[in-house]
């Protein structure tokens, strides 16, 4: 192994990390387990650990880009050199960037998440059986609204598990518009577009407007990739278009005619003749794990390594059933010693948002169709947990596979995610499904329960989204949807629309409350808060407020959050992360271990 | 498996065509990664070649020729990591 001149190497051991941009060929939650597996790589067998930042100035930036990306060290188009990083330090150092003229996947083809459905975000299974006939790509088949869809399993026919494929119909990603998806045909600068454009950027990332017009409105999103959206050429990110008409001849396929080199290519147009627009169609591409894994390793003070199976190596290579090199062991630990830390806690990143509308609403593609959720969905939540996507395949990484759903109603300790957690009384309730267990922070480890809701509260529904009980009063609030109750003792006000408290459409349901000094108290929705006035029971002007803005470092979407011995905890899927007064995260951990104290 | 016709080879619009020559493209991977130093500093270029493709070929692991035979040049075209190999 080779270090850097002078052994360059962090000062502290705590180490974090930030995702600035994401690349369009895959979704961001797969780009953002990518990169928590590679940094795992080198964590498992060192005392660094790795926290992701959501915002401000982070030990190790990660970006995409395309060539001259703003160092000094311009990539070079498809292929070639594919990513790079500095060694560590202040500033650009310790930051690492990834080629996106590359195609970037797992390392085994195409990587094709798919949202709403009734596959939970799971990735389609290429090919796959729609009425008798195989398909290898995402189809419209089955639907009048034109909208692409895949099967997750072999075969729809027998299985009816499926999912829409990225389109820049149903979402964009990134841009100042939260995901809303595309608006055609919209205006910019005076033309209008009825597709995604490169217009008025020079780094080749298709946009779009999410309103009818960008020039009045000025929001936008970044397009996802298409299944077949070309790479390189002169049209990258466009999808193929089949039939096309190349020297007359007519294709449905991509072909490697008129190349000697035998890469594959498809028109962007109907006719290549006449319009010349082309592009490569996607190949297995490049694993972003095992590039990041490599990236990372620079970025903690590793050189190039001579030895050709090492990670270190500098030559890319795929590697089905990855496992670090001695080689590469030696050179990390002499870097940062070899004190092997306990792995759990490290799967700390968000998976899989456990709050996907899933709408379950039967077979999609047939002749009726199913509704596409949109922000007014008042549809209620499922209260199941969605399994974590398989995205195992092609890296083989481990992923905890615990059987769900697992009956809550008897253990609280095999409950993965918890609908509401709330201090009532000084005791920490626990709200799933129509129960609830409490846990008194005096008496550590003692959880009592299932109670049935109904039995204490009998207005109350099953579905607990939030809870909290007034400092001043005592009174308990309850929220379900966008419903609220409130009980003063055992009489009960409610339930009442929580438009009533001035809290507008866009939130489905309360996630969560914190109580404030002064009669204050925060309810927590989506990525926004509103601030409840207790006196007038109104929400005062001025918000929803970003909860990234106040409370940076937590999960923008926490599923619970609650006020708890004065400090501020947000619950994403089995972890929590607690805050304190001043608005500093000082520690991230397992629901189910520390705050419920489980064996 | 036969083509009923010739095979019509096009050059695609807007496809990075390298003509760089064989011997280009090594001196500007020497340079990029680190085994040569930038023209100015160097006596006689054909030495240094060769001597910079020997480093090259053990830092790799492939066989050390000290020329540019087919698989050194197989590898300056195979994807890579963009940090030099040697020096800063």
């Amino acid at each position: 192994f080779l270090t850097f001149e002078g052994d360059l190497k962090w000062d502290h051991s705590d180490l974090t990390y930030r995702v600035l941009n994401y690349s369009p060929d895959l979704d961001a939650s797969v780009i953002e387990d990518a990169f928590a597996r590679a940094f795992k790589v080198w964590s498992d067998v060192t005392p660094l650990t790795f926290t992701r930042l959501q915002s401000g100035e982070a030990d190790i930036m990660i970006q995409f880009g395309t060539q001259e990306h703003g160092d000094g060290y311009p990539f070079d188009g498809k292929d070639g050199l594919l990513a790079h990083a500095f060694p560590p330090g202040k500033g650009v150092q310790g930051d690492a960037h990834f080629d996106d003229d590359e195609f970037w996947t797992l390392g085994t083809g195409i990587v094709v998440k798919t949202s709403y459905g009734n596959a939970n975000g799971a990735a389609c299974h290429f090919p796959f059986t729609f009425e008798g006939q195989s398909y290898s790509t995402c189809i419209s088949e089955g639907r009048s609204d034109g909208l692409l869809w895949c099967a997750t399993t072999p075969n729809y026919d027998t299985d009816k598990v499926y999912g829409f494929c990225p389109s820049e119909l149903l979402y964009t990603y990134d841009g100042n518009s939260d995901g809303a998806k595309c608006v055609f045909p919209f205006i910019f600068e005076g033309k209008s577009y009825d597709a995604c454009t490169t217009d008025g950027r020079s780094d080749g990332y298709r946009w779009c407007a999410t309103t009818a017009s960008f020039d009045q409105d000025k929001k936008y999103g970044f397009c996802p990739n298409r299944d077949t959206a070309v790479i390189g050429g002169n049209s990258q990110g466009d999808p193929c278009v089949f039939p096309f008409t190349f020297l007359g001849q007519t294709y449905s396929a991509c072909t490697s005619e008129g190349r000697q080199d035998g890469k594959l290519w498809c028109a962007t147009t109907s006719n290549y003749d006449t319009d010349h627009k082309w592009g490569f169609c996607p190949d297995q591409g490049y694993s972003l794990f095992l590039v990041a894994a490599h990236e990372f390793g620079h970025s903690l003070g590793l050189d190039h390594s001579s030895v050709r199976d090492a990670l270190m190596y500098p030559m890319y290579s795929y590697i089905k059933d990855f496992h670090l090199h001695p080689d590469d062991v030696s050179g990390i630990q002499f870097l940062y010693g070899e004190q092997v830390r306990w792995a759990p806690l490290l799967w700390l990143w968000p998976h899989v948002p456990s709050c996907l509308p899933g709408r379950g609403s039967g077979p999609v593609p047939t002749a009726q169709v199913p509704d596409i959720p949109d922000q007014t969905s008042t549809q209620a939540e499922d209260t199941t947990t969605p399994a974590e996507p398989d995205l195992a395949t092609g890296d083989d990484y481990p992923m905890p596979t615990e059987p769900s759903p697992v009956d809550p109603s008897s253990d609280a300790c095999k409950v993965n995610s918890f609908d509401a957690i709330t201090e009532i009384n000084g005791e920490l309730h626990f709200f799933k499904s129509g129960n609830y267990w409490k846990s008194s922070g005096s008496r550590k480890g003692t959880i009592q329960g299932p109670f049935r809701i109904s039995a204490t509260w009998p207005a109350l529904p099953a579905l607990i989204n939030a809870a909290f009980q007034d400092v001043l009063t005592k009174k308990l609030f309850f929220f379900s949807g966008r419903r609220f109750w409130v009980y003063t003792g055992s009489s009960v006000v409610g339930p009442r629309g929580i438009e009533k408290l001035g809290i507008g459409k866009e939130a489905e349901r309360i996630s969560g409350a914190l109580q404030r000094g002064r009669g204050k108290v925060l309810l927590f929705s989506g990525e926004k808060y509103w601030r409840l006035d207790m006196k007038v029971q109104k929400v005062d002007k001025g918000y929803p407020r970003l909860t990234d803005d106040t409370f940076a470092g937590v999960p923008l979407n926490a599923h619970d959050v609650f006020l708890y011995q004065g400090k501020y905890h947000f619950c994403q899927d089995r972890f929590y992360w607690r805050m304190t007064p001043r608005y500093q995260v000082e520690r991230v951990g397992y629901v189910k271990y520390d705050i419920l104290n489980c064996p | 498996p036969l083509h009923s016709r010739p095979q019509a080879v096009i050059t695609f619009p807007g496809e990075l065509v390298s003509n760089l020559t064989d011997l280009q493209l090594a001196e500007s991977y020497l340079l990029r990664f680190g085994y040569t130093e930038s023209e100015g500093q160097t006596r006689s270029r054909q030495v240094s070649m060769g001597k910079a493709l020997r480093r090259m070929q053990k830092q790799l692991g492939l066989e050390e020729t000290g020329e540019l035979d087919a698989s050194t040049l197989a590898t300056m075209r195979a994807p890579r990591c963009g940090v030099p190999d040697v020096g800063r």
